[in-house]
């Protein structure tokens, strides 16, 4: 009998003794066990691997702790650039999305490439255009800042090594937001 | 960067990967994320999916290295995505980590950096979040 499983992530970094607040951390476990426990009701019900990691990965999209989606870092000019992919392990087909700006949510972007694309990736303008003519949300460039995020920028931009001090008190995240990958 | 694996009731494997990328990155850069084979992959195997120093996990095309080891180097689950993320990424200067899932339902989510934001559950049973360190 398959044990039918989920497993999702929001990043990997760097924990500075500053960074370590108990009720962002509450929040963090919070956001992540309910996509959890989402994730397991649709496999109960009978759910594709497939269509529950899409739909996983789309509520971390819209929870704007993670990097992704909603939350999503700036990039140097304080624009954001968003990429994703999905991959059925059943068939190895494979879907994405790199560079856009106007998706709402990029992983339903790279699945409706797997389905409906005979290619595997699109970029930037090109990735928009086709996510449009597949009827997905889209939305202002601004849509997924956050103030957070904005500040995370500034400080990148005032000091060009942030990304080394790792001393400093940041934002009483779990993983300081300044190392974390993703 | 945000991702998710999973084995459904069929004994079907999925994977997807979502990230907004890098603070302060040079605009048109991309990483691992929306690289099969280097931020996400799937088989009949195994399913992973990535993050980390996104150029390191490209050149290592880790996610995909974890189902090679498994399929051609017999390794467990447990044996390839150890020999990925606490060998080779590091060997190369990369940090982060994976999470990974194969068609038995094991889980593994191992990673070389300090902490990382991870979660998982099996159908009956209670779901596991937590920030590992």
């Amino acid at each position: 009998m398959v044990r039918a499983t989920i497993a999702i992530h929001g990043g990997a970094g760097t924990i500075t003794r500053t960074s370590m607040d108990a009720k962002a951390e509450q929040r963090y476990r919070q956001a992540l066990t309910q996509i959890v426990a989402s994730a397991q009701a649709m496999l109960a019900s009978g759910a594709s691997a497939l269509d529950v990691v899409t739909e996983a990965v789309r509520l971390l999209e819209e929870c704007p702790m993670f990097n992704a989606g909603v939350g999503s870092v700036f990039t140097h000019q304080a624009t954001h650039e968003l990429d994703a992919c999905v991959m059925d392990g059943r068939t190895l087909e494979a879907g994405a999305v790199a560079g856009v700006s106007h998706i709402r949510n990029p992983v339903l972007a790279a699945r409706a490439v797997l389905e409906h694309s005979p290619h595997v990736l699109f970029t930037g303008a090109g990735a928009e255009s086709f996510a449009a003519a597949q009827g997905l949300e889209m939305v202002a460039a601004d849509f997924f800042s956050t103030p957070g995020r904005r500040k995370q920028l500034e400080r990148a931009q005032n000091q060009q090594k942030v990304v080394l001090d790792h001393d400093e008190a940041r934002s009483g995240e779990p993983l300081d937001p300044d190392r974390k990958m993703g | 960067t945000v991702g998710a694996v999973a084995l459904d009731s069929a004994g079907n494997l999925a994977a997807a990967t979502s990230t907004g990328g890098m603070t302060n990155k040079q605009v048109g850069r991309v990483g691992d994320s929306p690289l099969p084979g280097a931020g996400c992959y799937a088989s009949d195997t195994v399913a992973v999916s990535c993050t980390g120093t996104g150029e390191v996990f490209i050149r290592t095309l880790a996610a995909y290295d974890v189902a090679a080891l498994m399929n051609y180097g017999g390794l467990s689950l447990q044996q390839a995505t150890e020999r990925v993320v606490m060998e080779k990424i590091p060997q190369l200067g990369g940090s982060g980590g994976l999470i990974a899932i194969d068609r038995q339902g094991n889980v593994l989510l191992p990673f070389n950096s300090e902490g990382m934001y991870r979660g998982y559950g099996v159908v009956g049973e209670a779901p596991v979040a937590a920030i590992f360190r």
